[in-house]
């Protein structure tokens, strides 16, 4: 473990954080987009299917576990919450799931490193993750208002990807046996998703003022 | 194995 992937965990981690506080504190999940929430409790679901066949350490267990907690509750919360559900903005959270899902499970059926159910679900999680931002960002596109915690959730989202590409590259350096070309790929899109709502995001935050999309 | 490295990150 390296300092890049730690502080990517830690990016990551605090990123569901600061969702569910804005969830709790606000009573409200405005601006927030329910598919990319169930799109990544997929993503988790997929790719966690090996805490019950491999163990890597007490930390990666862990941290496993707090992810799919993490993803399951806020899903709880906009669907089932009396005041956080009516504040869910339904018509425009429109992007369709399958556009996403069945494009990545092709493709994990067809790139993968062992045609094996487990390896392929591991893969299709891996693509998911890569795209699964997508109907958030459109969502912001539309609605154009993000508060500030939506706008810095999604911030220390893209720096986990950045810093697990800083991660890679260590792990490229001082790991001759680890090549990981899909995972790079992967890694390479999600974060170029990002780019241009860094570009906005840092431009607001130069200028002091709220973000505001274009 | 190798091919499993990837495995351990989360």
């Amino acid at each position: 473990m390296n300092l890049f992937r730690l502080a990517g965990d830690m990016s990551h981690l605090f990123s569901i954080v600061l969702i569910l506080l804005k969830i709790y504190t606000s009573k409200s999940c405005a601006g927030l987009s329910m598919k990319t929430q169930e799109l990544y409790t997929l993503v988790f679901v997929t790719r966690y299917l090996d805490l019950f066949y491999s163990y890597v350490s007490l930390y990666n267990t862990v941290m496993k576990l707090i992810f799919l907690a993490s993803s399951f509750g806020i899903l709880w919360y906009m669907r089932y919450h009396k005041q956080v559900k009516q504040t869910y903005d339904r018509e425009q959270d429109t992007f369709r799931h399958y556009i996403l899902v069945v494009p990545c499970a092709v493709l994990a059926l067809i790139v993968n490193n062992e045609l094996s159910v487990t390896e392929v679900l591991w893969t299709f999680s891996i693509y998911l993750e890569a795209v699964a931002i997508l109907p958030q960002l459109v969502l912001l596109q539309r609605t154009k208002n993000v508060d500030n915690l939506t706008g810095q959730y999604i911030f220390f989202l893209g720096a986990y990807r950045a810093l697990y590409i800083l991660n890679w590259i260590y792990r490229y350096w001082t790991e001759p046996k680890y090549r990981q070309y899909l995972v790079w790929a992967a890694g390479l899109v999600q974060t170029g998703l990002y780019a241009d709502f860094f570009y906005y995001y840092l431009k607001s935050w130069q200028a002091g003022e709220k973000l505001r999309l274009p | 194995e190798e091919s499993r490295s990837g495995h351990d990150e989360l």
